[in-house]
């Protein structure tokens, strides 16, 4: 089982050489990211036997087999529940595109926005959310609702047959076994660099 | 040395007993948060002695012993650089300043966007930056304009004073030793749930 950071890395390798030139080698990649060139050889060791030790990778080839690993050799619809400001700025977002994400099933459970579109992307009911999700076989959803919200939104998300979720509500979600939950907790984030702020002016 | 993870399930321990009865167990925080009651505990020990075994903790006690922990008994003023649509919704925010971050500098270098105000903060060329920091003396910062833009805005804040950095842009940020940085690739979390989709229906 490879480790969730090992994945996180893997994410960020794959970008990078999106702008690479034919041939990468571990130490370029150390130099572009500012990890160890071992730890990035042994990131790529877990999937394959890649590269010429001593001459490096061949960009294309690699780019194409960490696609297929991270499954982003096809294109993803994902659902957004929530569409207030951080969901607007998620929408807008070309970066998720650029990668295979789309944004293209929009709940929300506001009347003034119901049925409004943004971005081209028609605002849904929540009331619709279990069918459409089944419909139009969504495995991925975001969550951007309230805290208080996120419980019952994303029950309604995994009964509608979702099975990888992002979560910025900062609420706890319990989600069942085969179900990807990933927590994005910008204030938790923050109280981190406190907590670094604090201890070095202690030290 | 404290990992980073403890650190982040310390803020998480931290909002959840904002709402919490006068004395919590870590049985009650394991099932309000889905982590193991003995992970809580040992995580509170790196801190003190908190709690009577058998009776769990005083909840006005441990808010405040955590609270200095993680510096957020004292409120920060935090440099924005980028109010675009990420950043907008950051500032509307109110999860921040309910944990005392406010977002009272803002600094873009959109002319369109400099000498306008947003929710009541003015929007400051990056030209005045480095002296607006050290006026105020900020030493945290976010960091949400484009990839491209990110390494040259990150080098303006720490000559500016910069201690602690939260990034947004999908760029490799070097920073000095004394300088704590922290990445949110919201990109990147995608590709780690397409990750384990895939590997889902492959077994
Ligand atoms: N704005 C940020 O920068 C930021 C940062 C960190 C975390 N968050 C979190 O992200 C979430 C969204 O934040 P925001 O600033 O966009 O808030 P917001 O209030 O602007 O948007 C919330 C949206 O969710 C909708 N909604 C509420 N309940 C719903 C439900 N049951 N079903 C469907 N839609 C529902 C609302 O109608 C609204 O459109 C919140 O949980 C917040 O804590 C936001
Ligand atoms: N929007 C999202 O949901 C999202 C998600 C993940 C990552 N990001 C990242 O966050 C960043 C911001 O995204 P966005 O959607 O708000 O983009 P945006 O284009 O809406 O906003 C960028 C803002 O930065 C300003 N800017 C550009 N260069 C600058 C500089 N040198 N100094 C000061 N300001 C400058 C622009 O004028 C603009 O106001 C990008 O790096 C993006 O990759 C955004």
């Amino acid at each position: 089982k490879i480790p969730s950071d090992a994945i996180k890395r893997i994410g960020l390798y794959y970008r990078i050489i999106m702008d690479a030139q034919e041939v990468i080698s571990s130490e370029q990649l150390s130099e572009l990211t500012g990890l160890g060139a071992a730890q990035i050889r042994k990131d790529l060791t877990y999937f394959g036997q890649f590269g010429t030790p001593g001459k490096g990778y061949k960009v294309d080839q690699l780019k194409k087999e960490l696609a297929q690993i991270l499954g982003i050799n096809r294109p993803w619809d994902v659902a957004l529940v929530g569409i207030g400001n951080l969901g607007k700025a998620l929408v807008s977002y070309q970066g998720f595109k650029n990668q295979g994400f789309q944004m293209s099933l929009i709940f929300d459970n506001n009347p003034s926005k119901i049925g409004q579109e943004y971005q081209g992307v028609p605002i849904r009911s929540t009331a619709e959310l279990g069918e459409a999700l089944k419909t139009k076989n969504i495995q991925m959803a975001v969550i951007a609702v309230p805290a208080e919200e996120g419980p019952s939104v994303a029950n309604q998300l995994i009964e509608g047959g979702i099975k990888a979720i992002l979560n910025f509500a900062p609420c706890c979600l319990k989600v069942p076994k085969n179900v990807k939950l990933i927590n994005i907790d910008m204030a938790i984030e923050f109280s981190r660099l406190s907590y670094y702020l604090t201890q070095a002016t202690e030290h």
